[in-house]
């Protein structure tokens, strides 16, 4: 009792389920004295970064490695050993068999005398699957005989896509639940492509904004694309590093321009060379004041999008909506009005109201989408409307919750972005 | 610097290969099943009905014909590279080594 006890793991017992962390960031250690002498320790520290990152990617935890605290307040350590090692109760019996072992809420202990590799490798054992693997025992996990999950005891050798299926996604948000969180904005790119026999055709991949990293979701996979979230800077280049406020695509017969908006300025963005614009056409840099290329819209702005068919950007700004007609460079007389007004909730009290995040119009459901925290409102678009005459033009569906329509777009630390 | 601990850095060398001690017979193969769950403790000596149940328990998870039997195939399927946590619960949190009295 004079010494005081190593802090324990901080537990919750969620939704009558197993027992689980209930701290948002894990840490995580490789001990010094538990390197492999197989592989380079910074690969080794690498591979294991990125195994949990991969468990990031699907769940609201984040993982940190620490390498400054007091082992005792590291939540996860992780170590090489062979035979009786790193004073476990548990022997590795050598090579063969037996691989490695992991304690719920506690650490992961690989049997250094496997051949474990890199995961570039295809001979001997992926020691980023294995790590994988034990993650999820660390994290709650217990055996699975399903085909295709991670979570098989037997190792299977390395497939050519190694992912966290469908499944094991579930399985541990069933003990964390689903990824939530706001975004900065949510759009739709268009872009043309030829088929193989030359025609242009259309297509659009869906993105998700926040702060300074950003998401690309596949609507036919219900997921986010392997390996993200990445950095804004990364994937777009010449717009703001972080925190944008709006996108805009203005697309008619004549036209087809896309717009970054963030703090009173805007930029235009040249889809084919992947940059932001510098000049335009008169020889005026960018980025531009938005009163200047959008008289009578105010900024900052909270979002904005784009309606093809009015040919109308509606702009948004606390409780106000600006609409604003493309073709005359003006708002509209009429405007602004409450956003209440020009989109009622079908519900009572059921509406934004105010400050929404983002408005975002989805090829993939043909439906502009009211986004605010965790939750969105769907504007009833013609089929709705086809199909129940008595709703109101622009109404909007009582809220539901984004992490339910849009899956696993989740954080990573910001440590491992990079990867 | 690769971490070594002896003056004559000899714990460098690569250990010779210790091996997994091949599942091969009944008593292996009972010790394997109930580390893994699919068994209660060995027995003093294999007890044919408890070990074939769990045999063929053990078989249906993998895929295998369920004869109960230790047969080559459910050798093999034994003999696999698997991770070291039991199928049918999770290993918990051990106490912290104990210290020697000062």
């Amino acid at each position: 009792s004079l010494r005081p006890r190593p802090p324990q793991p901080e537990v919750a017992t969620p939704r009558g389920g197993p027992r689980a962390f209930a701290k948002r960031t894990l840490t995580w250690r490789l001990l010094g004295e538990g390197a492999s002498g197989q592989l380079a320790v910074d690969e080794q520290r690498h591979i294991l970064r990125l195994a949990f990152r991969m468990w990031s990617e699907v769940m609201p935890l984040d993982f940190r490695e620490d390498l400054a605290s007091p082992g005792a307040a590291v939540d996860i350590k992780l170590g090489f050993g062979r035979g009786r090692h790193l004073g476990c109760p548990r022997v590795f019996d050598g090579s063969g068999q037996e691989f490695a072992h992991a304690w719920r809420l506690g650490d992961i202990h690989f049997d250094d005398d496997e051949h474990f590799t890199p995961p570039s490798s295809d001979v001997g054992i992926s020691l980023l699957k294995v790590a994988v693997h034990e993650i999820g025992h660390v994290l709650g996990l217990p055996h699975t005989y399903r085909p295709g999950s991670i979570m098989q005891p037997n190792y299977i050798p390395q497939e050519p896509v190694f992912e966290l299926d469908w499944s094991d996604r579930k399985a541990v948000q069933k003990l964390y639940g689903s990824c939530e969180g706001s975004f900065d904005t949510a759009f739709d790119w268009i872009r043309r492509e030829r088929n193989p026999q030359g025609a242009v055709t259309l297509r659009f991949s869906t993105y998700f904004f926040r702060n300074s990293w950003y998401w690309l979701y596949e609507n036919r996979n219900n997921r986010t694309r392997y390996g993200d979230p990445l950095q804004i800077l990364r994937g777009w280049h010449g717009i703001p590093a972080q925190n944008i406020d709006a996108y805009v695509h203005l697309w008619t017969w004549g036209r087809d321009e896309r717009y970054f908006f963030k703090g009173n300025q805007y930029w235009r963005y040249n889809s084919d060379k992947d940059q932001t614009y510098t000049k335009d056409e008169q020889g005026r840099s960018y980025p531009k004041l938005i009163s200047e290329g959008f008289p009578g819209i105010p900024s900052p702005l909270d979002t904005a999008f784009y309606d093809r068919r009015k040919q109308l950007i509606y702009f948004f700004k606390e409780s106000l909506v600006f609409a604003f007609d493309v073709n005359r460079d003006r708002v509209l007389d009429s405007y602004p009005k409450k956003i209440t007004e020009v989109f009622p909730g079908i519900q009572p009290r059921n509406h934004p109201f105010r400050n929404i995040d983002s408005a975002y119009y989805s090829y993939a459901h043909n439906s502009v989408f009211f986004f605010k925290g965790n939750a969105y409102w769907k504007v009833v678009n013609d089929k709705d409307k086809q199909k129940h005459s008595w709703l109101p033009s622009n109404g909007l569906f009582p809220k539901q919750s984004i992490s339910e329509r849009w899956f696993d777009i989740c954080d990573v630390h910001t440590s491992t972005l990079n990867m | 610097e690769p971490l070594f601990h002896s003056r004559d850095r000899s714990d460098l060398e690569p250990a010779p290969l210790r091996r997994a001690q091949p599942i091969a017979d009944p008593l292996t193969a009972q010790r394997f099943l109930s580390k893994y769950g699919w068994a209660d403790a060995p027995p003093a000596g294999p007890r044919a009905t408890g070990l074939a149940e769990a045999v063929r328990r053990f078989q249906k998870v993998n895929a295998l014909p369920a004869s109960g039997r230790l047969d080559a195939v459910t050798l093999a399927a034994m003999n696999r590279p698997r991770c070291g946590v039991p199928d049918t619960r999770l290993l918990s949190r051990p106490p912290p080594p104990t210290r020697s009295k000062r």
